[in-house]
């Protein structure tokens, strides 16, 4: 369920692609 | 790259890397709509993530513009050629960016034990230190906020325990209190072709350390200033909005 995912989890997640 | 495809494949990534979704759960998404992605329930998913993720104010999109030489495909002919792909990119917004600064902050910070005293919080419990800083005698311009017990003390001292108390200029003494001042920093971020060299990128550690480093003094030290320099060949000032998408 997309609604139950912690977004701020996810930008964790997403900050190595973000960032390089 | 800041495609659309590229976010999609990323957020793919973290949600794999964070055991949300599994290799399986993904193939099966895929093969529900005959091994393509486009249209799959996979896809919907990706897009309802970035449309959250815009929603809550972490990313931005924009539409580029085409280019001029595609526009002019095809002109002077009449027949209707097929519409343009949409060329849409993304953007870390600044509470993106915040959040990201705070992130890298905490992972490079995170690790610490419990040695000698500081200012890094941790879970770990101590007894509190406050320093009473001495008071001095006071002088001409200081700020008049008298410790009372010295002042009386000065004067017993030198006149004896009687009534009246005679105070002389000399025996007043003001608290004295912590001085903060204010400092500005200058961070320089080498993107010179050696960050990259033998393909091993070298610049995305070291653009993390000036992100944990900008979010660190931005918030810790309010009044600071904080400037960014990009150097190569040449310099540049660099706009911390634009730290994130630096590249060498």
């Amino acid at each position: 369920d997309v609604s139950s995912i912690n977004l701020g989890d996810l930008m964790e997640g997403l900050s190595d692609s973000l960032l390089s | 790259d800041t495609s659309l495809d590229a976010l999609r494949q990323a957020l793919l990534q973290a949600l794999m890397d964070q055991d949300l979704l599994d290799e399986h759960r993904v193939q099966e998404m895929l093969a529900e709509n005959e091994g393509k992605f486009k249209g799959s329930a996979l896809e919907e998913m990706l897009n309802q993530l970035i449309e959250r993720l815009i929603e809550e104010g972490y990313l931005t999109l924009r539409e580029e513009q085409v280019r001029q030489q595609q526009q002019q495909r095809g002109n002077g002919n009449p027949e209707i050629s097929e519409p343009l792909p949409r060329n849409v990119k993304f953007e870390v917004t600044e509470k993106g960016l915040d959040f990201l600064g705070y992130k890298t902050l905490r992972n490079l910070l995170g690790s610490l034990g419990k040695s000698s005293f500081g200012r890094h919080d941790t879970p770990q419990l101590s007894t509190g230190v406050e320093a009473a800083a001495a008071s001095k005698a006071y002088e001409f311009g200081d700020t008049i906020n008298l410790d009372v017990n010295t002042t009386l003390l000065s004067a017993i001292q030198r006149e004896g325990l009687k009534m009246p108390l005679n105070l002389e200029y000399s025996d007043l003494h003001v608290h004295q209190c912590d001085y903060q001042s204010s400092c500005a920093t200058v961070v320089m971020l080498d993107c010179s072709h050696s960050m990259i060299l033998y393909g091993e990128d070298r610049f995305t550690p070291a653009k993390k350390v000036a992100l944990a480093l900008a979010h660190l003094i931005r918030t810790q030290y309010p009044g600071d200033a904080l400037k960014l320099v990009l150097f190569h060949d040449s310099a540049e000032e660099l706009p911390l909005a634009k730290l994130a998408t630096t590249q060498v």
